[in-house]
């Protein structure tokens, strides 16, 4: 996270740590964790925890180790051999079926799906909540979570990021509907290591303080910048079928 | 050893007998005789009383006759002078002199001889109940035709027993009714009907049967035994007993006993099988078809349990059972009782649970909860539910469905602050 701040993981209790490779998830039930395609990608047993502000090894100790069950990539994710030539990120979005349920508390417990109504539309302007242990201005990896809010801003904001390194070419990359372009103007941004991680925003339905979970962080052109995150809403029915049609006691 | 005849005579007879002797005889002839001893000579000396000497007859210790003095015939075509004839098969004769003779006395001759007895007319008792025949030597008893002779070869009766009524209705009677009944007889009649009957008697009022002695003894009685019960002995002119007797029996013995005498016109009875009721028991929680106000032996009731109650056999409740009136007047599967339903402990939720009912009986009220904050109930309605007389926890929303509880989403424990940077 950039421009963030340390955050306890009672903030983010849904917040999931993978651990090969370094990225973030979103427990959205007792037996399934929402991420994004490229982190699961060529990975069908990702090893995850939960509950844990701190991800050193001894403190994983402490937390709620998630067994992975099978995972589901979007049929519509491209897959790639060589994952570092990628510049299609849409559709990056990926569930994990968990062996044993997950026993909620105060660490853990899930975010909400967004609604199917428009009121769960991102709009340019709201302002959403990142979490992850990836890399900040200072570290490659954060041993502590790392939280940081943001507004959505226009898809174009994405892609107009001026490339600082030459082997970013924002323009190659491919642009959709399922993306939200999100950045703080002060630097406020997810970063390598935050991926699959979500970005909240408050349920507009509800009285109190209560989230759900309108994009995943997916790929970005530069840290510090903009990022883009995948659109949840746009999967809803995909990750609704695919959890029924996998739910325990269904074969 | 018993002879047919034979001779007694006085010592040194036909010379004078000699002073003070004493000689007895004893006579006898085989059994089934009488004697018959005859006296052709007599001369002893005269006293009162033959106290001086004399000749003496006596049988079982009966002094039957005796002699002194001088004795003749007093039919010229017999040389008899005196006889004597008992009815025994022995006799004693004993002869005595004392010392004083001053005559020549020359004694006595006598003969004896077994001679028939009748003993059909020679004895005070009868020795046959009804026909009694002599031969020489004995005699037998013989009885009118239908009578027997009983084994002890003496009493007449009537062969009456045996008769075995299995119909469910019938009439049994005294032999000969409304004729005489017959002496010295002992009548067993049974009844026998299926089981899950008792036998009720009614006895016509005509009853006849000889009374009760001064001791209130019948002499000619009649008894029925039902199983370890007797009612009776009665006797008497009309029926002493209830006008319907209720043996509780479905086998009855029916004695009638006669004596020697007194005769009477008997008796004759209607039987009838009366199946053997059921009791209605306590119909609490249960409700009987068909209602009757009373059942007997092969009804079938159904028994449906009301509402909130089952009958368990075994592990399997269910809600109603059948019962019938078996022949000892029970119910077949009379251990079954409608109770009151049991749902058993609640079952558990995975994170949550059900307060402990203070009765898990119908009708008893259990609340399902989740462990708030982070599990709430996912499916509506209060989780409230009932037991229901299916024996199942029921929610008026989700019925015997257990809640669900799920994770409350999007809430964090603490929110997210941001430090200023």
């Amino acid at each position: 996270i950039f421009g963030g701040s340390d955050a306890k993981i009672q903030s983010f209790p849904w917040q999931v740590f993978f651990k090969n490779p370094w990225a973030g998830g979103a427990l959205i039930g007792e037996h399934w964790v929402l991420t994004a395609a490229h982190v699961v990608e060529g990975n069908q047993q990702p090893l995850m925890y939960a509950g844990s502000t701190l991800v050193r090894t001894s403190h994983l100790d402490d937390a709620q180790m998630l067994v992975a069950e099978r995972v589901f990539i979007h049929p519509g994710w491209e897959p790639l051999d060589d994952v570092d030539k990628r510049k299609n990120f849409d559709n990056d979005i990926a569930l994990v079926q968990l062996k044993d349920p997950v026993e909620m508390g105060p660490t853990v417990s899930p975010i909400c799906l967004p609604g199917t109504s428009s009121e769960y539309n991102p709009s340019v302007g709201d302002l959403g909540m990142i979490s992850g242990w990836g890399r900040t201005e200072k570290r490659d990896r954060a041993i502590h979570l790392k939280g940081a809010k943001l507004p959505i801003v226009p898809l174009s904001n994405c892609q107009q990021v001026k490339k600082k390194k030459s082997n970013v070419d924002v323009e190659s990359y491919i642009f959709t509907d399922n993306m939200i372009c999100a950045g703080g103007e002060k630097g406020v941004d997810s970063c390598k290591g935050d991926s699959g991680g979500a970005f909240v925003l408050q349920d507009p339905n509800e009285k109190n303080p209560k989230f759900y979970v309108a994009g995943l962080v997916s790929w970005g052109p530069e840290c510090g910048t903009y990022g883009l995150y995948t659109r949840v809403k746009n999967y809803v029915d995909w990750i609704m079928k695919t959890m029924q049609e996998n739910s325990p006691g269904k074969d | 050893e018993p002879t047919m005849y034979g001779e007694i005579l006085s010592p040194n007879y036909p010379q004078a007998y000699p002073n003070e002797v004493e000689k007895s005889w004893n006579i006898e002839v085989p059994e089934g005789y009488g004697i018959h001893l005859y006296f052709t000579h007599v001369d002893i000396e005269l006293s009162e009383n033959c106290a001086y000497d004399s000749v003496q007859i006596t049988s079982g210790g009966v002094e039957e006759g005796r002699l002194c003095g001088q004795r003749t015939s007093k039919n010229p075509n017999s040389p008899i002078v005196e006889e004597f004839q008992v009815p025994y098969n022995q006799l004693q004769v004993t002869f005595k002199s004392d010392f004083s003779n001053e005559e020549r006395f020359t004694g006595f001759a006598a003969y004896y001889a077994a001679i028939d007895v009748n003993e059909c007319t020679d004895f005070a008792d009868a020795p046959c109940s009804h026909f009694c025949n002599n031969f020489i030597g004995g005699y037998f008893c013989s009885c009118p035709p239908e009578y027997f002779l009983h084994a002890d070869m003496r009493n007449c009766g009537v062969n009456c027993s045996g008769d075995v009524f299995t119909a469910l209705i019938g009439e049994i009677a005294s032999p000969n009714y409304p004729n005489e009944y017959p002496e010295n007889s002992r009548c067993e009649y049974q009844v026998l009907l299926e089981e899950g009957f008792q036998i009720v008697v009614t006895v016509q009022r005509d009853f006849d049967v000889e009374p009760a002695d001064s001791d209130g003894n019948c002499p000619d009685s009649l008894v029925f035994v039902a199983g370890d019960q007797q009612f009776g002995p009665y006797c008497g002119n009309g029926f002493p007993g209830p006008p319907n007797i209720e043996t509780g029996s479905n086998v009855l013995v029916i004695i009638f006993q006669t004596d020697l005498t007194g005769q009477g016109k008997g008796w004759k009875l209607r039987y009838h099988g009366e199946p053997i009721p059921c009791p209605k028991e306590d119909t609490a929680n249960s409700v009987w078809e068909p209602e009757k106000a009373k059942y007997v032996f092969k009804d079938v009731v159904k028994i449906s349990c009301l509402e909130g109650s089952e009958v368990v056999e075994g592990s399997v409740g269910s809600t109603s059972f059948y019962s019938t009136c078996q022949s000892n007047g029970k119910w077949s599967n009379s251990e079954l009782k409608c109770q009151p339903v049991d749902c058993g402990t609640p079952e558990p939720i995975q994170h949550g649970k059900a307060e402990d009912p203070e009765s898990t009986l119908f009708g008893s009220v259990t609340r399902y909860t989740c462990e708030e904050p982070y599990y709430y109930m996912e499916n509506e309605g209060s989780g409230e539910y009932r037991c229901a007389g299916n024996g199942s926890w029921v929610n008026e929303v989700l019925g015997a469905e257990l809640p669900k509880c799920v994770p409350v989403c999007g809430v964090p424990s603490e929110p997210f602050k941001e430090k200023q940077r």
